[in-house]
């Protein structure tokens, strides 16, 4: 149950303009029900390479031209997404590569394509058409040689040569489990054809790309969003859901870009955790990874090499938001190892300051995460509150760590991260300086209207204990 | 919660990864702002596409069409005051208050609450065998003075901290629960005096639960919500 989209590669947001047809080659087709609907529709004209899909109108325009003709260009849209045939677009062949439609005009050896239109200098019996693709002095395969797309050669003494252009098999090759794969095999292991991730048959399933856009789920090639063994795809046959892909491994196991590890904390998600904490936070000790008692899992060590699955080790091998393990607890089955702390990503304090800070003055002007301070003067990224003429107190100088609102936690600034409106600032407290102790009495307290539950639900759950 | 009951707790929400599993909880102190932990985040700048908070239900696991379940996306995090595992997350849009959705108060600045005072953590983390992990699960517990709390911690317990009692029985939070509230029922209202934060071991019996102060924070969250 293939859908006609899957010969097509979607580029989501963009539409193709062309020099010459601003308004585009014709109209828009508002009669259809999807893009699926458009992809039908295109496939079906062999002068259609390409078409746009608006998303709120659902209508498609299609187009003869793609991104790799002549005077077009790439633009980002906010109505439009581009979907273009795949054997225009792929740098690499499937199969033999007769479905190849890329603009390589150069061969193996070196040599300039001869045209296919062109009998000199070398003639042949080839006649361009749309259907056999013969365009320019492009790579082809209209013989279906084993070898993959050639050409003749401008050379006299070559009459022809292969083009040497890569299987897509060959193309990419997987570090470790591949999730960082992002090549363009769209097939499996037993050659059945890939679903595409953006759409729900014929199988369902829950790796929206929308959702899990660090995982490129590009149309239907084949990917590892689930920290599987290998990349996989779910598949157009309805009987297998889903099947690994069959791609060549990149070498000895330790990736090139490999985050530096860690043994007593853990930064971000963990994944480079490399300590022995062997409990989870629970205090349940950990199950050995190369042990399926008491729960059976999938996370073998020979399998997941470069993850150091040894011993009973916390680790996170498929991207969890922190270092876990399976537990020796038969009711239960994984847990995460929090216990385990976070690496501090604060930057070393480059002052000191005595009680709340009010009365700093000194020029430090960054974040405790690093990040510069905006100036107090200035009104990007952030509008301040606190300016140099509201509070000529604070001495706002510049952009240097203040505290002009006698905030309890300490000089801090706006800062320069449109994403971070402010921040307390690179300074510790002064070794001598003992903050005030709150363990006072309590005092009165008010509330308003917060803080409470309704009490027919407490009833009647109380009933439930 | 290990040795908890199901419960009703309406300011209580569940944070949820883009696959949808529950991995933390946290407390509504605002219509569009949550309470949580810094530890059930990789840090305070990942991208939060998928992450979400739901309220309004009592269970791990409610249906889609459950009545009351609200599912609101995470759109920003504010990063506490240094040493205050605290984190702010800004939801995409207000929540709705009804009969299962509420806002708890928050304390007055450095207070602190009395010895003895009575008060309840929630959250659907780990149970450890002793309640129903499906839902939603309650404690009670009561208030200690960190003087008492520091006898058996020597000292290590900070004045940013609180205690609660030391029971026989093994009862207290678990994984799972961390970021989630310790409500103390004050003056005739619940009132977000601590947060759930990971210790070496859960509901470890005959031993003070220690909890992060809210009250030492609390003036960091009005000026993070207002700017």
């Amino acid at each position: 149950q293939r859908s006609p989209l899957n010969d097509f590669q979607v580029l989501r947001g963009t539409e193709l303009q062309h020099l010459l047809h601003t308004a585009g080659p014709g109209p828009w087709q508002e009669d259809v029900a999807d893009a699926e609907e458009c992809a039908r529709r295109c496939g079906l004209l062999l002068d259609c390479r390409a078409f746009h899909y608006n998303v709120s109108s659902h209508g498609c325009q299609l187009l003869p031209w793609t991104q790799d003709s002549p005077q077009t260009w790439l633009q980002r849209s906010g109505r439009c997404d581009l979907f273009q045939k795949k054997g225009y677009v792929r740098t690499c062949i499937m199969d033999n590569g007769v479905e190849y439609r890329g603009t390589v005009a150069i061969t193996m050896g070196g040599l300039t394509c001869q045209h296919w239109s062109h009998r000199v200098p070398n003639d042949h019996k080839y006649t361009p058409t749309l259907h056999n693709g013969l365009e320019e002095n492009f790579c082809r395969n209209p013989d279906g040689d084993p070898r993959g797309p050639w050409c003749y050669t401008t050379h006299p003494a070559v009459r022809f040569q292969s083009c040497g252009i890569k299987s897509c098999r060959e193309a990419a090759c997987i570090w470790c489990n591949g999730e960082d794969y992002r090549g363009s095999v769209d097939r499996t292991e037993s050659g059945r054809e890939c679903q595409r991730w953006d759409l729900q048959h014929p199988h369902p399933h829950p790796f929206e790309p929308g959702k899990f856009l660090d995982k490129d789920l590009d149309d239907n090639y084949c990917r590892n969003p689930d920290s599987s063994e290998r990349p996989w795809c779910y598949t157009t046959d309805p009987q297998v859901e889903r099947e690994f892909c069959d791609l060549p491994s990149c070498g000895p196991e330790a990736q090139p870009h490999q985050e530096a590890t860690t043994l007593n904390c853990f930064r971000g998600k963990g994944e480079s955790y490399r300590g022995t904490a062997n409990t989870t936070a629970a205090g349940v000790p950990c199950q050995r990874w190369d042990s399926q008692n008491p729960h059976k899992h999938r996370f073998a060590p020979e399998k997941y090499p470069c993850k150091d699955l040894r011993e009973n080790f916390c680790r996170n091998p498929d991207g969890s938001e922190a270092p876990w393990c399976f537990t020796t607890r038969p009711g239960m089955r994984v847990a995460f190892c929090y216990q385990i702390r976070r690496c501090t990503d604060n930057v070393r304090p480059e002052d000191c300051y005595y009680g709340t800070g009010e009365q700093y003055r000194g020029s430090v002007s960054k974040t405790r995460k690093g990040v510069s301070c905006q100036r107090w003067s200035a009104e990007t990224p952030h509008k301040s509150q606190f300016t140099p003429t509201s509070a000529p107190h604070a001495h706002l100088e510049e952009n240097f760590c203040r505290n002009p609102d006698g905030d309890s936690h300490g000089p801090w600034c706006y800062t320069t991260d449109p994403r971070t409106p402010f921040d307390y600032c690179a300074l510790r407290r002064c070794d001598d300086d003992q903050p005030p102790s709150i363990l006072e009495p309590p005092d009165q307290v008010l509330f308003e209207k917060c803080g409470k539950r309704d009490p027919r639900l407490d009833q009647r759950v109380s009933k439930l204990r | 919660v290990v040795g908890g009951q199901p419960g009703n707790s309406p300011w209580t929400v569940s944070l949820r990864n883009r696959q949808g599993q529950h991995f933390c909880g946290g407390s509504l102190v605002k219509e569009q702002w949550v309470l949580t932990a810094q530890q059930c985040f990789p840090s305070c700048h990942v991208p939060l596409l998928g992450y979400e908070v739901w309220l309004g239900t009592m269970f791990q696991s409610p249906k889609p069409t459950e009545p009351g379940l609200q599912r609101v996306p995470i759109a920003k995090m504010v990063c506490g005051p240094p040493d205050s595992q605290f984190l702010l997350l800004k939801l995409e849009r207000p929540v709705t208050l009804n009969q299962r959705v509420a806002l708890i108060c928050l304390p007055p600045e450095r207070y602190v609450v009395p010895p003895g005072t009575k008060c309840e953590i929630a959250g659907w983390g780990e149970t450890k065998g002793t309640g129903n992990n499906s839902v939603l699960n309650v404690a009670s517990l009561n208030v200690i003075s960190n003087q008492d709390c520091n006898v058996k911690y020597r000292g290590r317990v900070q004045e940013r901290e609180m205690c609660t009692k030391d029971l026989l029985a093994p009862v207290g939070a678990c994984e799972g629960d961390y970021g989630g509230p310790l409500a103390c029922f004050t003056h005739d209202c619940w009132v977000l005096e601590g947060m759930i934060i990971p210790a070496r071991v859960c509901a470890r019996p005959r031993w003070p639960a220690v909890f992060m102060r809210v009250s030492v924070f609390v003036d960091w969250i009005h000026k993070a919500i207002r700017l």
